[in-house]
């Protein structure tokens, strides 16, 4: 839905806030994809249909840490903090509560910041594959980046043998998000 | 002044990663 709030003021401030640190965010992640091995040689068109269906579910990811479960407030990457009632007013209050919920799942696992990398690694190539061309090369970036995943998780963590499990259960929930949430409108102020 | 474009994050999405590649090429 547009967003609609009574402080006209504030809600453009934060839609401009959000804005601003969104193109930038969505340009890390392409920077992020050119450096996962393998990647770049996939084919360009390749490359541009896994970042077009799996940038805003690395985002998500990447997000996490900026949602605060326990105060119930959202700092945006230029860091702001709003208080979670102040966003909802904008109208996005289905994406922020599932976004509440994916981020205390996620965050629960406790990963470290290379294993969360790996993970959004693995987001990223899992993501949606309609309109690829080299399917085959595409699932063995995956597979590679999945095994990667699994043997840095294990000896880390040798007695815990649920969390690789869980953190692949994330997967679902990603797509879940990306589907409900990347097609709503969303004004974008231009200069 | 500053134009306002209404589009879905999906597309926002796109059209960042398309400017991208077509700046790299």
């Amino acid at each position: 839905a547009c967003p609609v709030s009574g402080a006209e003021r504030t809600s453009q401030e934060i839609w401009e806030s959000f804005s601003q640190c969104f193109t930038p965010a969505v340009k890390e992640v392409v920077e992020f994809a050119k450096g996962i091995p393998g990647f770049q040689e996939l084919s360009q068109q390749d490359q541009v249909m896994l970042l077009k269906s799996g940038t805003f579910q690395v985002l998500m990811v990447r997000f996490c840490t900026l949602f605060n479960a326990e105060e119930r407030t959202v700092t945006f990457l230029n860091g702001q903090t709003y208080p979670l009632s102040t966003l909802r007013a904008l109208g996005m209050s289905s994406l922020l509560d599932a976004m509440f919920e994916f981020s205390e799942k996620l965050g629960s696992l406790g990963l470290e910041p290379d294993e969360m990398a790996l993970f959004m690694a693995v987001v990223l190539v899992s993501a949606d594959r309609s309109g690829i061309s080299d399917m085959r090369a595409v699932e063995q970036l995956q597979e590679g980046l999945i095994r990667a995943l699994r043997s840095l998780i294990t000896r880390r963590r040798p007695d815990d043998t649920t969390l690789f499990s869980k953190l692949l259960l994330r997967l679902p929930d990603l797509r879940t998000l990306n589907n409900l949430h990347s097609d709503k409108l969303l004004a974008f102020r231009i200069d | 002044p500053k134009t306002h474009r209404v589009m879905t994050l999906a597309d926002h999405i796109s059209h960042i990663i398309t400017q991208d590649f077509a700046r790299n090429k």
